[in-house]
């Protein structure tokens, strides 16, 4: 009755984005505040 | 049709994998405590973020039936747009019978760039779009776990190391005591901070805060005036939108402690700093809200237990 799954840390949109010279784009076109998922105001 | 606002955090980094139907069909899976839904993408889903990850076929599946509500989850910068329906969940080695889940038929352009295909939401059911009964709920009434609680340790390390322990808790993982916490809010994992110092100084939350404990956020997130207090007293400065810090100088940084429940957790440097292509950022970010979040950034340094049981957070030195 006790299971564990385990976890990746594999690579963030943002490093894939940074690596392919796109962050800046996509920071400035979908600008992000994490408080939108909590509060839809922040939408 | 029924909403839900979920993460697209550019720096979310850790996910499991489970599968989905008969034979099983794997996904990987942001398991994301402030969230209560399921859902992965479907073959009906010709986004290009649904093309860049794995997609459910339901026509596969023998265990797979229709719901036929349409699911929305709203994204800071987007939505995922789809339908419900139900079939067999596998996480780890649970068979979570007739899980109620979300297949997308539409997905925002930025879920493009993140390596999970889909979210697997631990918060409570009250918050779950369309009323979708949350796996969690489900491990529960099908008597799969012997306590009605989950925890996380997540690893530094990249390879290897970070689990969701589903019905207990693992010594392993933790040193010294737990500090269980009341949740002050039975919809989020939501606790009360009593204050934020530095070097015995009180910088934020001063007379108490409420925050979320959340493994979908990659940040730990606050008010903007506490957020800039904290980040000036670390030595970081704004540079296109970002709160960067020079990499040299980490290890003179100051520790961040949060006051809660009597206790005191403390974060030194290494472990609120990342380093990206672009330089070192602080990794305390403004969400222009009271509320604060407690994501990856603290749960990397407490092992987090999350007990529905008797509805308190339980936070223990990570190890």
């Amino acid at each position: 009755c006790l299971v564990q799954v385990p976890l990746e840390k594999g690579k963030t949109a943002r490093e894939i984005l940074e690596e392919q010279g796109l962050w800046e784009e996509y920071r400035l076109k979908y600008p992000y505040n994490p408080m939108v998922k909590f509060d839809n105001s922040f939408a | 049709v029924g909403t839900q606002s979920m993460t697209n955090d550019a720096d979310l980094a850790y996910f499991g994998i489970i599968s989905i139907g008969t034979p099983p069909q794997s996904f990987k899976v942001v398991f994301d405590t402030g969230s209560s839904n399921l859902w992965v993408p479907s073959i009906y889903c010709s986004s290009p973020a649904c093309n860049n990850h794995d997609k459910f076929n339901p026509s596969l599946s023998s265990t797979y039936r229709q719901n036929g509500a349409s699911l929305r989850i709203q994204y800071g910068t987007g939505s995922m747009i789809g339908f419900l329906g139900y079939d067999t969940v596998t996480v780890g080695g649970f068979a979570v019978q007739n899980q109620i889940f979300g297949l997308s038929t539409s997905e925002a352009p930025f879920m493009q760039y993140m390596r999970a295909d889909g979210i697997l939401g631990l918060a409570y059911p009250r918050l779950s779009a369309s009323g979708a009964t949350p796996v969690f709920d489900n491990m529960m009434k099908q008597g799969l776990v012997s306590q009605d609680l989950f925890s996380v340790y997540l690893s530094s390390n990249s390879n290897s190391g970070s689990v969701v322990t589903f019905g207990g808790i693992d010594p392993n993982h933790y040193s010294g005591s737990i500090t269980w916490i009341p949740l002050s809010s039975e919809l989020y994992w939501q606790i009360t901070v009593d204050s934020v110092t530095v070097n015995g100084q009180v910088v934020a939350c001063n007379g108490g805060c409420q925050a979320i404990v959340d493994t979908g956020t990659s940040l730990i997130v606050g008010p903007q005036s506490s957020i800039s207090n904290i980040n000036q007293v670390v030595g970081a400065y704004s540079q296109n939108g970002n709160d960067m810090v020079s990499c040299n100088n980490i290890g003179q940084m100051p520790d961040v402690t949060f006051h809660i429940q009597g206790q005191e957790f403390t974060l030194p440097s290494s472990a609120y700093i990342r380093q990206s292509y672009y330089g070192c950022h602080s990794g305390f970010g403004n969400g222009g809200s009271s509320l604060w979040i407690l994501g990856d950034v603290f749960i990397r340094q407490y092992y987090s237990i999350f007990d529905r049981g008797q509805n308190r957070v339980g936070l223990a030195r990570a190890a």
